[in-house]
């Protein structure tokens, strides 16, 4: 069974006993709790094969054929590691999704290690995998991600600013870049989310976050490049494996850019490490 | 001699055809990739030389380029080393450092020869998976650096206690 939590100065983190997965996160400084669920899901990648449209998913277009995705898991078998310079609680959720949950001694950030791949398709389905944070946050259809690494800009579900949006993708049409942070908020939670490098994110229901991670596609989706987005390598030959960081900071929405800013600015400027082996004279 | 202007040059291509995007052919995304490693190499020169200016220290430099999957062959076979931190913020930042390692315990001492407090934690079946027998470390050891901004500061590594005689690794 996963410990009950796990907690530093700054932050502490419960799970399900039950399921393994994460419940809440608490921010001690601040005094606030909020409810959150993390878990991995696939979405089955449209064929071309369909009534309303035969557009395909494919590097260019992301189309799920259905909006409902499949869950890898509902619950994870998990290892637990704890020591004075970091607590882990290591998630198990199938061969090709894994997680390392960590906390630092002296960080504010929560890390997400997801590890995803290789990815089976013996099934002959294509599959985009996401992670997805649902929490107790009342977003009202709002959620924010930044454009260019600079501006963070409002997104609303089902609607554009500019014009009179008639929305035919339910989960695609409310899909936007993430470049370094996606945030959800109301008056009282802003939780924000900084990746390690670029992903597709959005907000599908009110409260939830979730964010693209890997995709493997069986079609082409007829925009040039003449090849499904299906990539192998000599050391992956079954499917590549992907590995990356997702940084979760919970604040008072006031203050929160005070904690992602500089947490972002450590994450794309990050500290180069070189090594010189015997003593340094 | 390094020099950062291959990079530079593998960057424009990038950039100019959606690279990372996934939108080219797999062979074109093979030459991204071997463009990119390529300027990679010549940014580690072009490091070195000026790491070597600036510390004074002439002493070969060595880099791990897959230490997320816990691959360094120097640090699962070394007794002792040095790590060298490289801030490129103009503030000071504190940062965990996970070292692929074969020993169980180790002392951290930092610039000034203080103690830094360290653990050694068992390395994921996950990653054993993933890096499909590359390297062999069987644990990480995981301490906080702090460097100054702009600047770079270094951490002594020392093996107390090898349950095991670590294998030999080439590097």
């Amino acid at each position: 069974r996963p410990p009950t939590a796990i907690q530093n100065k700054f932050l502490r983190v419960t799970f399900d006993p039950d399921t393994g997965l994460l419940s809440s996160l608490s921010n001690l400084e601040t005094k606030q709790t909020i409810k959150l669920t993390q878990n991995f899901f696939w979405y089955n990648a449209s064929d071309g094969n369909n009534s309303r449209s035969n557009q395909p998913s494919g590097a260019y277009i992301f189309r799920p054929n259905s909006s409902t995705p499949f869950t890898i898991s509902k619950t994870a078998k998990t290892e637990t590691i704890q020591t004075s310079v970091v607590q882990e609680v290591r998630q198990w959720f199938a061969p090709w999704v894994s997680q390392v949950v960590r906390l630092y001694a002296d960080s504010r950030a929560l890390e997400l290690e997801w590890t995803v791949g290789p990815l089976p398709i013996d099934d002959d389905l294509g599959k985009e995998v996401i992670t997805r944070l649902d929490t107790s946050i009342k977003t009202s259809q709002y959620f924010y991600t930044d454009s260019n690494g600079r501006e963070v800009l409002q997104r609303r579900t089902d609607y554009r600013p500019t014009w009179h949006l008639k929305q035919s993708e339910p989960v695609a049409g409310n899909y936007y870049p993430i470049n370094s942070r996606a945030f959800i908020k109301d008056d009282e939670d802003q939780l924000t989310v900084v990746t390690d490098r670029s992903q597709g994110g959005g907000s599908i229901y009110n409260g939830s976050l979730e964010i693209m991670l890997h995709r493997r596609l069986l079609y082409d989706d007829v925009r040039g490049v003449g090849e499904p987005l299906n990539e192998s390598s000599d050391i992956y030959p079954d499917g590549l494996v992907v590995r990356g960081r997702l940084l979760l900071s919970l604040d008072r929405p006031p203050s929160a850019a005070d904690a992602h800013r500089p947490l972002a600015q450590e994450v794309v400027l990050q500290p180069l490490l070189t090594f010189t082996d015997g003593d340094l004279h | 001699e390094g020099d950062s202007q291959t990079m530079k040059k593998a960057m424009a291509v990038a950039q100019h055809h959606d690279a990372v995007s996934g939108t080219e052919k797999q062979h074109v995304a093979n030459d991204y990739a071997k463009r990119l490693a390529n300027g990679w190499q010549h940014c580690q020169v072009l490091v070195s030389n000026s790491l070597a200016a600036l510390s004074g220290s002439s002493a070969e430099r060595i880099y791990c380029d897959n230490l997320n999957i816990s691959v360094c062959p120097l640090t699962e076979s070394s007794k002792k080393f040095s790590v060298n931190v490289y801030n490129p913020l103009a503030r000071p930042v504190t940062w965990p450092v996970r070292l692929p390692v074969n020993g169980t315990a180790y002392a951290v001492s930092d610039a000034s020869g203080k103690s830094v407090d360290c653990q050694v934690v068992p390395v994921s079946t996950a990653t054993w998976a993933l890096r499909r027998n590359r390297g062999s470390a069987v644990r990480e050891l995981v301490f906080q650096v702090q460097a100054p901004p702009l600047g770079f500061t270094h951490y002594t590594v020392s093996l107390l206690q090898d349950e095991h005689p670590p294998p030999r690794v080439e590097h």
